[in-house]
């Protein structure tokens, strides 16, 4: 903090600062917080700028004059069809129910994962770190390949599957139209600051699907006395009541709000504590109970409630959450808003170890192997599949229709200028 | 932006066992193995690691040869601490002669260690 000090690196802490505490991105020259560089809250976590030097331009809006002369929403989709002159954006995408996904959530959602690579010495080589940079700069966290917005091929394991690819192949003109707002550490506390990063016009832009996903924070902390520390079922009223409220400023009317209920942890230690860590594995010395023991005592456990032999503190943990889940559901069931409708969803962990048992997985290959407490890649891409077949067959309207221009989108662009 | 203290013994612990293992797995030195270990890191970042292990490393190197482990080595070296009150924090099962003992042999180790002074002193 001291080398802030410095005059010459003043202005640039504070820009450092600013977006830290912020979650915008770094590079971001026209300021409508949207980037045309990776990491530092950069398009691997909101779609890609098409033009970072003006800031009408940007995923996620209405078009200008139908993208004639430019493409000022930045899916790819502009110009005007010389056989009968209609610009291809009304010709394409005119009544077909666009919207973008945006998720406000904790690092779950953020796709936390430490690579095993770096510690597994058996097959230890300069390829293991390669990805070492893009990895602090992005927080550790990886929402290129996330179960909400991922839209890369995964390079960490497993495959990706998002619910943005599914609304994008949908609906070929939501191309890009993403925004991963979500932190390591979020809870519905700490997130009423997070979402004031969401980009979205009540006027200019399309609706949004908004899945709103703190599925572990609000009873996960590494303090002594973790019950004292957890969120009430009424401070979990009163977050949730705030942030639908202040997303009712924000969000274009049409949009869709999903709040996903919490985790029950007790996963974790079920399926993992008599396992070697990565760590462990050369030596068969370190199972995961031990580094569970390692962080408590350091008092960084991500998770004392769960992280922990006490079977008695898992199952009080567990009924919190539960507790808190059921306030989202009755949110759900009881509030009304004006520019989007609100629904609730269990977080899928049961269906979708029950989906990967009978692929012939192993339940253990479902959780984080680094830091044994997060999704994997897999257990992501599984619980899209699965939310997406609840979404369609309970509230197929928050989807929007199958574009039937999907494939003469694709004739005329493409990949839409990728992402 | 700086890592808490538990952070940094969770650091510490972590890269010594890795050291110790690629030791181990290719049979070489710990001198060896964090010259290994630095050269797998991306080259921007790789001058960080040759200070880091310029400026540790003699000292892992000394403890990991009398096969002290990532525990002993991170606690003598400062980087875990015991708060007061507080119980002494390892991931590894703590070594036959207790893990206090261990950390209090290391400590004297480092500060008879002809070659340590000088590095401690640095």
């Amino acid at each position: 903090s001291s080398v802030c000090a410095f005059p010459l690196l003043a202005n640039l802490c504070e820009k450092i600062k600013h977006v830290l505490r912020n979650e915008l991105p770094f590079e971001d020259l026209d300021g409508d917080k949207f980037s045309t560089f990776p990491t530092l809250r950069g398009y691997h976590w909101r779609g890609r700028d098409c033009d970072d030097r003006n800031n009408t331009v940007y995923p996620g809006r209405r078009p200008d004059n139908w993208d004639e002369e430019r493409d000022s929403n930045c899916n790819g989709i502009w110009g005007v069809d010389p056989k009968d002159g209609i610009p291809y954006e009304k010709k394409f995408c005119k009544g077909a129910d666009s919207q973008g996904v945006v998720l406000l959530g904790d690092s779950a959602g953020a796709h936390f994962h430490i690579p095993p690579e770096w510690m597994t010495v058996s097959q230890m080589s300069m390829k293991s770190f390669a990805n070492l940079p893009m990895a602090f700069t992005n927080e550790l966290d990886w929402p290129q390949f996330s179960e909400i917005t991922g839209f890369l091929n995964s390079t960490i394991g497993g495959w990706t599957d998002s619910l943005y690819l599914r609304l994008r192949s949908r609906n070929r003109c939501n191309h890009r139209d993403l925004q991963n707002i979500s932190k390591n550490g979020g809870s519905s506390g700490n997130l009423l600051r997070l979402m004031k990063s969401l980009a979205r016009n009540q006027l200019w832009d399309h609706p949004a699907i908004v899945i709103y996903a703190t599925i572990g924070n609000d009873v996960c902390n590494g303090n002594n006395d973790t019950l004292a520390d957890m969120t009430t079922p009424k401070e979990m009223l009163s977050n949730v009541m705030r942030a639908l409220r202040y997303l009712d400023t924000r969000l274009p009317n049409g949009s869709h709000v999903i709040l996903t209920g919490l985790v029950d942890g007790r996963f974790l230690w079920d399926n993992l504590h008599d396992r070697y860590h990565p760590l462990g594995q050369l030596n068969r010395d370190i199972t995961y109970s031990q580094l569970y023991s390692f962080l408590d005592c350091l008092q960084v456990s991500p998770c004392r409630g769960w992280m922990t032999p006490n079977e008695t503190l898992r199952n009080l943990t567990s009924e919190r959450a539960l507790q808190l889940s059921n306030v989202l559901k009755e949110i759900a069931r009881s509030e009304r808003f004006a520019n989007f409708d609100v629904f609730y969803m269990d977080f899928p962990l049961a269906q979708t170890a029950e989906k990967w048992r009978r692929m012939g997985g192993e339940p253990w290959q479902l959780i984080e192997p680094v830091d044994g407490f997060h999704p994997s890649q897999i257990a992501g891409a599984l619980g899209t599949s699965i939310t997406w077949q609840k979404a369609l067959q309970e509230w197929p309207h928050v989807l929007g229709e199958e574009n039937p221009f999907n494939d003469q989108i694709e004739a005329v662009f493409k990949d839409q200028g990728g992402h | 932006l700086l890592p808490s203290k538990g952070h940094t013994c969770i650091g510490c612990v972590l890269v010594v066992s890795v050291i110790e293992q690629l030791a181990q797995w290719h049979n070489s030195t710990v001198k060896a193995a964090m010259e290994r270990l630095c050269s797998y890191i991306p080259e921007k970042l790789q001058g960080f690691c040759y200070i880091l292990a310029e400026v540790y490393g003699p000292h892992i190197a000394e403890l990991i040869d009398r096969e002290m482990n990532a525990d002993v080595v991170c606690h003598s070296l400062k980087l875990c601490k015991q708060d007061p009150g507080q119980p002494l924090c390892h991931l590894y099962r703590p070594p036959k002669v207790g893990l206090s003992t261990a950390i209090r042999k290391a400590r004297r180790i480092v500060k008879t260690s002809k070659g340590l002074k000088n590095f401690m002193g640095f």
